[in-house]
Parts: C-alpha cells; structure tokens; sequence
C-alpha cells in the first residue's frame, strides 16, 4: 500500500472471530494531508468488518473535527489498506482458536 | 489522564491518546 503518511495499526489482538476491531490512527506525516489535523494524537475507534466501509469513519472523523474535509479520501483509503490486510490475514489464516 | 474521547452522533466513539514519540516520523 501507497505510503499515505496516516498509518493506521490494531489496537487488539485480532484473533479472526469477532466482526468489529479496535483500530488506531494517526497521522505520521501531516506534510501529506491538505488540511491541519486538529492534534497530533493517536484517534482509537472500533469498527465493523462486515457491516461498516472505510469511508464512514473517515467521514465521521471529518464530522468530528479531526481532519480537514479535502482530507477524507486519504483517510478512507489508510483505513482501507489496513482492513484489506487483516480480511487478507483473516482469509489465509482463519480464526487461530477453533 | 492525556485520553480524551469524543463521540460521533452517529454513536462511534473516538479515543484520543499521544502518539507514542518513537512512532512520529522526524518532522
């Protein structure tokens, strides 16, 4: 995934059984963001693999006054490319404790 | 505590902590 300067990690353990992820965000570069950021802390959310997209948080963090509007499609995408890695992880290795 | 939490109407609630310094790349 494209360097996006958000990086966005687990905030939990994913053991691959649970639909909804604590998941943490923070802007590591803010030179790559059109808008400021209203701090420079770390954002921690929950969200649902199967019934939410990318695009709501993002949008619900602009809602919220965390980001610049200019800034919500690189928001989206950081928190997409991570998601994709854990579908991914999730695909290939299942839930760990059966 | 440096934790400040804000809650989306939405419902989501958003946790704010400090981004641990060795995490930030050299402005």
């Amino acid at each position: 995934a494209e360097d996006t300067g958000v990086r966005v990690e687990l905030a939990e353990e994913d053991h691959g059984r649970k639909s909804s992820i604590a998941l943490r965000l923070w802007v590591e570069d803010p030179k790559k963001l059109k808008g400021k950021p209203k701090d420079n802390g770390a954002i921690e959310f929950t969200f649902d693999l199967e019934k939410e997209t990318p695009d709501d948080v993002a949008q619900e963090m602009i809602d919220s006054g965390f980001f610049h509007e200019s800034d919500l499609k690189i928001i989206a995408k950081s928190i997409r490319d991570r998601v994709a890695l854990i579908q991914w992880r999730r695909d290939r290795i299942g839930p760990r404790i059966q | 505590s440096s934790f400040t939490q804000v809650v989306h109407s939405a419902g989501r609630r958003f946790i704010v902590s400090p981004v641990p310094e060795s995490r930030l790349k050299e402005q």
